[in-house]
């Protein structure tokens, strides 16, 4: 697909490219060269299910490259994700009071 | 309900929020929520503080998730909240003292409410008072860049939300120009239109589409929406 900042008529870009790209917009760096492979190879894998999901998309929905996009699934769940509510909010009847300095 | 809704175009709704790496969704959205409400009800603009509700949630937890129904929990016990100024928010994961009496207060709700989950009364409801909170399963949304997401249960899982936005509007249309990759855009859907907590280079200028009418990634599992001391029927633009 095409990459954002591409300019038609190049060649297309190499993922280490992309990444760089990536990096460079999203203001990543990485601890180590073994971090930053592995973070190559998530990157990687994103684009691969951002294909996937663009084509199987029921909707207008498009799908790309984002500031998430050097996460894995599950480290995007746990760093973003709140709890998950099964029950709802508690049945209460909350009512606001006056506070002693006059203000509603 | 009308056939379209959005506050954005009302200038109701306060800048898009960047939450960094703390799980403070529940906080930002219903802070969101309150500073919309205030706008529509009062014509004020207010920015309030989130890093008071984090700090002053009856679980404490902080960065580590919540539940929105607890952030107006906090505003109801603490008779309000201060600016967003005055308590700035620090995006870190430590937990912090609750500092709610050392400032002033400058926005405050009566009630909150959970809405009937129903896609029509929510659109009715949104159209008349204003934006909401909702609930949703975030999974779809990690490499999202815009357009209407339209999902299956097994792709987007309604039961299982895990992520708080506010809701601001909904319409109809693809929103998207025919591309190499789809030539002719995919036929017109009713849509949500949803403010994230991302920052603004994430979707569609920090907000996002969802299909309306089929419970899409559980949107109407928990529609909360703070309530002000005015019961007042405003138009939305």
């Amino acid at each position: 697909g095409s990459v954002q900042g591409q300019d038609p008529g190049e060649r297309p870009l190499e993922l280490k490219e992309v990444f760089a790209l990536f990096q460079a917009q999203y203001n990543r760096s990485y601890p180590s060269a073994a971090e930053h492979a592995r973070r190559l190879a998530i990157f990687a894998r994103n684009l691969e299910r951002a294909q996937q999901l663009q084509e199987e998309a029921l909707g207008t929905a498009e799908f790309g490259v984002t500031p998430f996009s050097d996460l894995t699934e599950e480290e995007f769940g746990q760093l973003y994700g709140h709890r998950t509510a099964a029950a709802g909010p508690p049945q209460v009847n909350a009512k606001a009071v006056a506070e002693e300095w006059g203000t509603p | 309900v009308p056939l379209s809704c959005n506050w954005t175009k009302a200038g109701v709704i306060s800048p898009i929020r960047e939450q960094k790496q703390c799980k403070c969704c529940w906080a930002m959205a219903a802070a969101d929520n309150i500073e919309a409400l205030w706008a529509i009800g009062y014509q004020r603009k207010v920015s309030v503080s989130v890093q008071e509700l984090l700090d002053c949630d009856r679980c404490g937890n902080g960065c580590q998730g919540g539940f929105v129904w607890d952030a107006f929990y906090t505003v109801l016990n603490n008779s309000g909240l201060a600016s967003e100024h005055d308590y700035p928010f620090k995006g870190d994961r430590q937990a912090h003292r609750c500092r709610a009496r050392e400032h002033r207060k400058v926005a405050w709700i009566e009630d909150f409410v959970m809405l009937p989950r129903n896609e029509s009364n929510m659109a009715s409801y949104l159209a008349t008072h204003g934006p909401i909170t909702v609930t949703i399963n975030m999974k779809l949304l990690q490499l999202y860049t815009g357009g209407v997401i339209m999902a299956t249960a097994s792709e987007c899982d309604p039961r299982m939300v895990d992520h708080v936005v506010l809701l601001v509007g909904f319409g109809k249309g693809s929103g998207r120009a025919a591309t190499a990759l789809r030539p002719r855009p995919r036929q017109s859907r009713p849509y949500w239109l949803l403010k994230n907590s991302w920052g603004d280079k994430w979707g569609e200028k920090g907000y996002f589409r969802l299909h309306r009418g089929s419970n899409t990634c559980g949107i109407k599992k928990f529609p909360l929406t703070a309530l002000l001391h005015k019961p007042k029927r405003h138009s939305c633009p």
